[in-house]
Formats: structure tokens, C-alpha cells, sequence
């Protein structure tokens, strides 16, 4: 796992976060998000909640085309799928060109550029918290992901980060539904972090 | 575009408008290597000056596979796990043409990812980890 240079985070007194959305999305779609907020809850004493209010909300999502002012263009279909900003300036951005899948398996999807939404905003979400990008493929945090795939769960190594930050939620058990630290660092000799 | 349901895609052959993803005109560079100069592979260069691999971008990048490029490439090779050849091999190139997250992989030439852990820290967290 690696952080933003600076390491920045959500401070204490900032770590129940509200989350609004730019555009009118169905209950569906919203609901995407609530999973992936989840995903991080589940392992950080943070929380998420949403809100109606996108200005007010500390998390801002927003689906754009192209040029929407913030200096990195998106690009259409595939390519670039989304970024986010690290802590506090909570933007995160989905590319609105996507064919992004809200329900239903995508990897069986007839349509070669399928993105899975909720896939996406879980790493987006990791950004937003403080994460940079991972070169453990089995993370989150790992920069690709191919067009109909499906990865939602937090492996060990964005378990670690996250909570290096923020520390752990209370009821977090240690479990993750990927290998575990203690497999990781008997399959390679345990020199990596 | 959203797809509550995935029996409601459309059958499509590939992107919506028929056209290729935005990177995979970049397999033609298949087996570039350093001293070699190849049309468009000056988008390769903004491909990585865009994700990091590339500080200080010129007005304009040139055709030319030169050493900033090799070493783009060297370091983006050890972060994705890939053999470090410093060439356009093939595993290499079907990495960069995935769909990929726009955040760069190396922030304000702060290396990240695998090219930015040191020896100590490896140590120190080994160390950590196995008094653990």
C-alpha cells in the first residue's frame, strides 16, 4: 500500500463523512455507492452517510464527460475510468462515457466495455481516504482493472493501509475475504510490506 | 450510461460507437525498443507523463524511443510486477492498454508502488511483521 505525498488524512474530528452526489441517480445506483462506502467502514472507525446536499456534503460524486474543469480530461469509452482526490478535498469523479454495470453479473455481459460501477468506486472511495495506488494485484488499490470484472473486496494489503491511517473499527473480526497477511509473507519469504 | 440489468445490454462488438479503446492503438509498438523511433509513440510518452512516469513533460514529446522513455518504463514495469526489460514487450503493453484508474501511480515525482520502497523500509517492516 502506499499513501499521497504527505500522507494526508481525514483528521479525527472529521471522520464521520457525508456523501452527496452531483447528478440525479436512482436508489439503484445510490446503493452501489452505500456497498462500497461499507467495504471501508467495515474496517475503519469511519462512516459514511449520505446526504442530499451535494455542496455541503464532504464527499462529493459526480459522473463527467470529457473536459469538466478540474484539469484531467476524461477520455470516453475505457481508458481512464475515474480518479479522486486525496484527503480533505473529498471529489471523486466517474467518467460519464463508461458503460457502467449497476446490478447483475458483468462478467457475463454481452457489451466488451462493461465497467463494473461498484468495482470502480470502492477504489475510488480508497483515494479519497488517503490510499495511492498498490502493485498487489489482489488490491483494491491496484491501479487496472479490466472492462467485465468484478473486484469489490478489500484485500489484506488495503486492510493494512487503511487502517495504518485511521486505525481499525472496533468490530472488525481480521478477516478479509482475500489471502491473508500471514499466507502473503509465507508464499514470498515475507520480504514485502 | 447505466445498466440496471445486465440482460439489457446491447449486443454490441465492442465499444458502443464501434471504435477502439483510447490505448490500444499502443500494441502496435510491439517489441520498440530503446534508439528506435515509431510514429505516435509520443502518445506513449503522455500516456506515462499522465500517469507519473515522466516529470517535467516538454511543449511537445517526439517519436523517439529515447532513455526518458526506457526509463518510464523500467520503473512502470517494477510497479505493475512485469518483467523489467525496459522494452515494449508484450506483457508489457497488454498492462498499460487495460482500463485503468486516472490517479497517477507516481505523485509529484514521489515514487510509489513497488519502485519507491527502499531496502530499509522493507527491513523495518519485515522486522515488524515477524515480532508480530
Amino acid at each position: 500500500f502506499t499513501f499521497f505525498p504527505g500522507t494526508p488524512r481525514w483528521p479525527d474530528h472529521r471522520q464521520d463523512l457525508t456523501y452527496g452526489f452531483a447528478d440525479q441517480l436512482t436508489d439503484e445506483v445510490k446503493a452501489v455507492f452505500a456497498r462500497a462506502f461499507e467495504k471501508w467502514s467495515a474496517v475503519t472507525p469511519l462512516t459514511f452517510t449520505p446526504t442530499d446536499s451535494y455542496i455541503l456534503a464532504d464527499i462529493k460524486i459526480g459522473f463527467f464527460t470529457g473536459d469538466h474543469g478540474d484539469g484531467e480530461p476524461f477520455d470516453g469509452v475505457l481508458g481512464t475510468l475515474a480518479h479522486a482526490f486525496s484527503p480533505t478535498n473529498g471529489r471523486l469523479h466517474l467518467d460519464g462515457a463508461e458503460d457502467w454495470v449497476v446490478a447483475g453479473d458483468v462478467r457475463t455481459s454481452p457489451l466488451p466495455s462493461a465497467v463494473d460501477l461498484e468495482s470502480v468506486a470502492v477504489h475510488e472511495i480508497g483515494h479519497l481516504l488517503g490510499l495511492g495506488h498498490s502493485s498487489d494485484e489482489n488490491a483494491i488499490m491496484y491501479p487496472t482493472i479490466s472492462s467485465r470484472t468484478r473486484k469489490v473486496e478489500l484485500g489484506s494489503d488495503d486492510v493494512e493501509g487503511i487502517q495504518y491511517l485511521y486505525g481499525s473499527n472496533p468490530n472488525y473480526n481480521g478477516s478479509t475475504s482475500t489471502t491473508s497477511t500471514h499466507e502473503r509473507e509465507t508464499s514470498d519469504g515475507g520480504v514485502r510490506d | 450510461r447505466f445498466f440496471p440489468n445486465i440482460t439489457g445490454l446491447p449486443p454490441l462488438p465492442f465499444s458502443k460507437n464501434g471504435t477502439l479503446a483510447p490505448w490500444d492503438a499502443f500494441t502496435k509498438f510491439a517489441g520498440c525498443r530503446s534508439g528506435e523511433k515509431r510514429d505516435g509513440l509520443a502518445k506513449l510518452k503522455q500516456y506515462f507523463n499522465e500517469f507519473g512516469y515522466i516529470q517535467n513533460a516538454p511543449s511537445n514529446f517526439s517519436d523517439d524511443f529515447d532513455d526518458e522513455l526506457e526509463k518510464a518504463l523500467r520503473v512502470y514495469q517494477q510497479n505493475f510486477n512485469l518483467n523489467v526489460t525496459g522494452e515494449l514487450d508484450d506483457q508489457t503493453l497488454q498492462k498499460i492498454v487495460l482500463p485503468r484508474c486516472g490517479n497517477a501511480d507516481i505523485v509529484n515525482g514521489t515514487t510509489s508502488m513497488n519502485s519507491g520502497k527502499s531496502a530499509s523500509f522493507h527491513t523495518t517492516k519485515h522486522f515488524h511483521t515477524t515480532e508480530h
